[in-house]
């Protein structure tokens, strides 16, 4: 099980890197401070995750876990928001993700479930056809991954 | 006859879902 949880943080993790994110992310340990996931959801959608909404997650981060679960919590809060207000779907309470875990251990399971919902904003927005058209291009792995979280959004999603 | 079973290989089954993902309404997901 913990296997197949680190599998969908990876691949995850390899679908990020084809945004053009100016904080890294390549490992788990990057995205903690959730800087590259707030400028991914950006990208995703600037006009939900405008500028004002960026300019609340702050980049100095470094080991601060206290500012780090500040970050989290926002990009959390903005994508259940996304979830309810934009595409009409109330995400189940355990479908969130453990914060604490991810900033106090890099959690792979508890990342990978963030990752996943980013995912769900990325297939679904306005943009969807042009994420698509990435996720296509990548490894076939990769895409069986990204294909079951996408299926176990939807069979999880609403209530 | 191979074009029967492009939509049962892995390749053919990735292909299939992203494209009826494609085809879906934006904001109507599921």
């Amino acid at each position: 099980m913990a296997e197949k949880e680190n599998e969908l943080c990876e691949s995850l993790i390899i679908w990020l890197q084809t945004f053009n994110t100016a904080a890294p992310c390549q490992t788990i340990q990057d995205l903690t401070n959730g800087v590259a996931m707030a400028q991914i959801l950006h990208e995703i959608d600037y006009t939900w995750f405008d500028v004002s909404w960026l300019s609340r997650i702050k980049d100095d981060v470094g080991d601060n876990k206290r500012i780090k679960i500040h970050n989290l919590k926002k990009i959390l809060q903005g994508i259940v928001d996304y979830y309810r207000e934009f595409l009409d779907q109330h995400i189940l309470e355990f479908l969130l993700p453990n914060l604490n875990l991810i900033a106090d251990h890099s959690d792979a399971t508890e990342m990978g479930r963030l990752l996943q919902l980013i995912l769900g904003c990325a297939v679904n927005c306005e943009k969807k056809q042009e994420h698509i058209q990435v996720i296509m291009t990548l490894e076939e792995s990769v895409q069986h991954v990204v294909m079951t979280a996408i299926q176990e959004l939807m069979s999880k999603d609403t209530l | 006859d191979p074009n029967m079973k492009a939509g049962t290989t892995s390749e053919g089954v990735l292909a299939n879902f992203f494209n009826s993902l494609l085809s879906k309404k934006t904001g109507s997901p599921g």
